[in-house]
């Protein structure tokens, strides 16, 4: 929430900006936009129309660039680097920092054998130093560095764009946990009921125990 | 909205919260602990 | 309104001071409302202090019967239980504290101490009663305040009493039945001997307009506090001890049992008055302890099945 928070006004202005322009000026705003060391989300911007007209033009391969940074790895960028432009520096590293949110969706618990050939990093410490500073301190994951297994877990990341296929698991997992909520709740409401006829029960049957004590007393006095 | 979905994303994605082999003995330990302090204490009343 | 209670009447509260209508009634303040803030600042003084005992003031005015804590502050002593006159190590900070209070513009007096009970109830123990019998000979109107820190824990709810002691020689009539609690057995014999040299009030509690607008700020972050933490594996030290407590307890019974030649068998003219048999007290304690066991598990059922049964 707070790196949304962070970058919704890096993407207003980056999707003003890209309205308010067109053709070859867009390539220009879109290497910015993936520059950006603050700005993840890039959906926003491939919505705006005038970034779609990028398709089948001269300019389309920025459009693909900005697909890849809103839904690609540094693995997709190194399969297709022949149709895509040349990355700098910072963008080189917004990839890397997309790539971990992009694993940390699919295991919670990444080894650092894996993240080192993902990130075509060459040693633990480069890796730790980059999970470090790069990704824990900028905000988009949170997690423990575990020497000893030798791998990263991570207690949060941030939410990437969502890919088409996405929405329906997405809509299928939040419909399970209501679902999963409403049962809790229907168990715990027969709970009570069943706590309280049990206590009315124990009451009851304490009253008649009195009754007969007193009975019993009066009958032998 | 794009900004919730990719909130919403980041949510179930933490989602279980935890998950391992380890969790699971120690929760079923206090389980059994728990259960324990409860079938003595009923003894007592007993 | 809510707020108007944070009013000090300089005048009215010296007219009272000279009045001093406590003076021919021992029973005279029946209620106590303590502010949000002093609560949370002795709450989490209390629990700070782990297994030791720690103290501080509170500062306040009075309104008819009731005194109305509206701040607190700690003191730097510790361990208030273990000895005769913990109060003495903090006179200098308490005079220093109050005069500055008083240059800052706050104009409410001292009108009681706190101490807290780490796991063992809230009652006055000897060196209670005579620290506040003191306090009441000169310092009056004066209160005293309880807080177990341990059980809160335990129990989710504040554990806190407000006492006030009767003067030397005093016979009170017939109290009514306080709320029943759990004291450990090394303890027992100061509550018994004690118990019935103070009353406790009633405690109310009552919240500013900006502590309202903060704590609905705070619900979040309280609520994540909360279902990250487990009475069970926090408080697992407390239990321990309680059950060997009421081990000892039952053995105590058991071993009175057994030396008593009629068991508890007297009849109802011997009877001074209707006390409840040793193994019935026995009884409720177990009953407390398992109910705050289940208490603890059912949260963490219910967090297993909300946070991690399901699976994207």
């Amino acid at each position: 929430m707070d790196i949304e928070q962070k970058q919704a006004d890096l993407i207003e202005h980056f999707v003003k900006q890209v309205s308010a322009n067109k053709g070859s000026f867009l390539a220009s705003i879109i290497i910015e936009a993936t520059s950006n060391p603050s700005l993840f989300a890039f959906s926003e911007i491939l919505a705006v129309s005038n970034v779609a007209e990028l398709q089948g033009t001269e300019h389309s391969m920025y459009l693909n660039l900005l697909r890849l940074f809103a839904h690609g790895t540094w693995s997709d960028y190194k399969i297709n680097a022949g149709s895509l432009p040349n990355l700098v520096a910072e963008q080189v590293l917004k990839l890397k920092q997309l790539t971990v949110l992009t694993l940390a969706e699919t295991s919670k618990v990444l080894p650092y054998d894996h993240l080192m050939q993902e990130l075509d990093v060459t040693n633990v410490r480069e890796l730790e130093d980059f999970l470090i500073n790069e990704c824990m301190y900028s905000g988009i994951v949170r997690g423990k560095l575990d020497q000893l297994r030798r791998c990263f877990e991570v207690q949060f990341a941030a939410g990437r764009d969502l890919r088409p296929a996405q929405l329906g698991s997405m809509i299928q997992t939040l419909t399970n946990w209501l679902s999963t909520s409403d049962n809790l709740l229907l168990t715990i409401q027969e709970k009570i009921k069943w706590a309280d006829t049990m206590s009315e029960l124990d009451k009851k049957h304490k009253k008649e125990v009195d009754d007969r004590v007193e009975d019993v007393k009066k009958t032998l006095s | 909205e794009n900004s919730l979905l990719r909130q919403v994303s980041s949510l179930l994605r933490r989602l279980p919260a935890i998950e391992s082999g380890k969790f699971q003995d120690d929760f079923l330990m206090e389980y059994n602990d728990t259960l324990l302090v409860t079938y003595l204490a009923m003894l007592t009343n007993c | 309104a809510s707020d108007a209670i944070f009013f000090y009447d300089e005048s009215a509260q010296t007219k009272f001071q000279q009045e001093k209508p406590w003076a021919n009634d021992p029973h005279y303040f029946k209620r106590v409302k303590i502010s949000a803030l002093a609560l949370l600042k002795m709450v989490v003084h209390a629990r700070s202090g782990g297994t030791i005992e720690v103290m501080g003031l509170m500062q306040g005015k009075t309104d008819g019967d009731a005194i109305i804590v509206m701040d607190a502050f700690a003191l730097p002593v510790e361990g208030t239980e273990t000895r005769v006159n913990a109060q003495a190590d903090a006179y200098e900070y308490m005079v220093d504290y109050s005069q500055t209070n008083k240059q800052a513009g706050r104009l409410e007096n001292v009108v009681g101490w706190y101490h807290s009970h780490p796991g063992y109830g809230c009652w006055l123990s000897g060196i209670d009663v005579s620290t506040q019998m003191l306090n009441q000979q000169f310092q009056e109107p004066f209160l005293a305040v309880v807080i177990d820190p341990t059980r809160t824990v335990s129990a989710g709810k504040v554990e806190i009493g407000a006492f006030r002691t009767y003067p030397e020689g005093f016979k009170p009539a017939d109290e009514p039945i306080s709320e029943y609690q759990t004291i450990p057995l090394n303890k027992i014999e100061d509550f018994g001997v004690h118990c019935k040299q103070y009353y406790s009030l009633d405690i109310t509690y009552f919240k500013s307009s900006l502590d309202c607008h903060l704590l609905d700020l705070l619900w979040n972050k309280y609520w994540v506090n909360t279902l990250s933490s487990s009475p069970l594996l926090g408080n697992g030290d407390y239990v321990a001890g309680q059950i060997s407590d009421l081990a000892e307890k039952l053995e105590q019974a058991e071993n009175q049992m057994a030396h008593t030649r009629f068991g508890s068998i007297i009849t109802p003219s011997q009877r001074k008055k209707e006390e409840e048999p040793a193994l019935a007290k026995i009884t409720r304690d177990s009953t407390k302890i398992t109910v705050e066991q289940v208490h603890g598990l059912m949260s963490q059922v219910i967090k297993d099945i909300l946070f991690n049964s399901v699976r994207p």
